[in-house]
């Protein structure tokens, strides 16, 4: 995957990070201090789309198959995220307990063009 | 933003960068809350020591010491690192207890649990661990009643009930998954330990280490899985 920088247009993944001193919930949420909210923007040109590694999958190599034989059949193509792991959270729940709990599928780590 | 610049992945105008940031922050919080079943952030009135969180972590630790976690236990009294976690949405709950009635030679702890992983989880484990404090030598006698609301009125019942023979202070723990497995089952949120010794020995529990030995119940739960209609 490729990370956003200056002004590309292209897919990429935008880091973002949520510091939650900054939003006042260090004191509910004991670990970690932050959360990496990042996210995928970007455009995903013809050209781009589907190439094996940005997102290869069964559904670009039919897409290839489409676009090979029916140039106008092909369909727009997306920037989406195509790898993410969990957020881990050690935090206080109302009634003052510690619980820990990975949130699955949190953090994006990469991004690219359906 | 400034004219003709638009979000290049919908075509819009683009957000100003401050708006922007307000948009991904609000998103952030909805999107953890949610997650976690919560409707907002909680209010916590009440903190758990520093001491009474490290003593518990390093006990519920102690049964599968990680190597990523024990030489990394940070000198600073800090939190030792989460471990990255697997694809299913899993609970550990660290409830400690709330002191209730007592008598000389009876005591009552309660252990609550929130509404959010009461009604949306299945307990996998829970122990209840507890410090003695002896007197002095030889055998003492304990014996422990894990108590729930009666269905039928404002009573208790005993659901179960364990002796257990103390020699020398230290930790003991006791299974009591089907005991908070059953709580949630009726609906309630509360699990209610009775300690009652025999009356010349007094309190059971090392109550001058309130703060780093004081009873507390690990619990680990899984998020109900919605049901799944499998069509093929």
């Amino acid at each position: 995957g490729i990370d956003c920088s200056g002004d590309s247009r292209m897919c990429c993944r935008k880091e973002f990070f949520v510091d939650f001193k900054e939003i006042g919930w260090e004191d509910w949420i004991i670990q970690p201090e932050g959360y990496h909210m990042n996210y995928c923007v970007g455009l995903c040109p013809l050209h781009m789309a589907g190439i094996p590694g940005l997102a290869a999958s069964f559904h670009t190599a039919v897409l290839n198959l489409i676009k090979a034989n029916n140039a106008d059949a092909a369909v727009d193509s997306c920037c989406v995220p195509t790898q993410r792991r969990p957020l881990s959270l050690l935090y206080y729940d109302r009634d003052g307990n510690i619980v820990k709990t990975d949130i699955p599928d949190m953090i994006v780590d990469a991004c690219g063009c359906t | 933003a400034p004219k003709g610049v638009w979000c290049p992945a919908c075509g819009l105008t683009a957000l100003a960068p401050a708006a922007q940031r307000d948009v991904l922050i609000a998103l952030a919080k909805q999107s953890i809350l949610s997650k976690l079943r919560l409707q907002d952030r909680p209010n916590i009135t009440q903190m758990t020591s520093r001491g009474a969180l490290l003593t518990a972590l390093r006990r519920t630790r102690v049964q599968h010491v990680d190597a990523a976690i024990s030489p990394g236990m940070p000198r600073d009294g800090g939190i030792p690192r989460l471990r990255p976690g697997i694809g299913l949405q899993e609970y550990e709950i660290l409830s400690f207890a709330e002191s209730g009635s007592s008598t000389s030679h009876r005591v009552h702890l309660h252990f609550r649990f929130a509404q959010e992983l009461a009604g949306n989880t299945e307990i996998l484990q829970a122990t209840l661990y507890l410090f003695w404090a002896v007197p002095g030598p030889g055998t003492h006698p304990v014996t422990v009643r894990l108590l729930q609301p009666d269905p039928m009125g404002p009573n208790m019942t005993v659901a179960s009930e364990t002796q257990l023979e103390v020699q020398r202070p230290g930790w003991a723990t006791l299974d009591v998954g089907q005991a908070v497995q059953s709580l949630f089952g009726q609906g309630s949120q509360r699990l209610t330990v009775e300690l009652e010794v025999l009356e010349d020995w007094g309190s059971p529990l090392l109550a001058s280490h309130r703060d780093s030995h004081w009873p507390f119940v690990a619990a680990q739960a899984r998020a109900r899985m919605p049901h799944r209609v499998q069509r093929r």
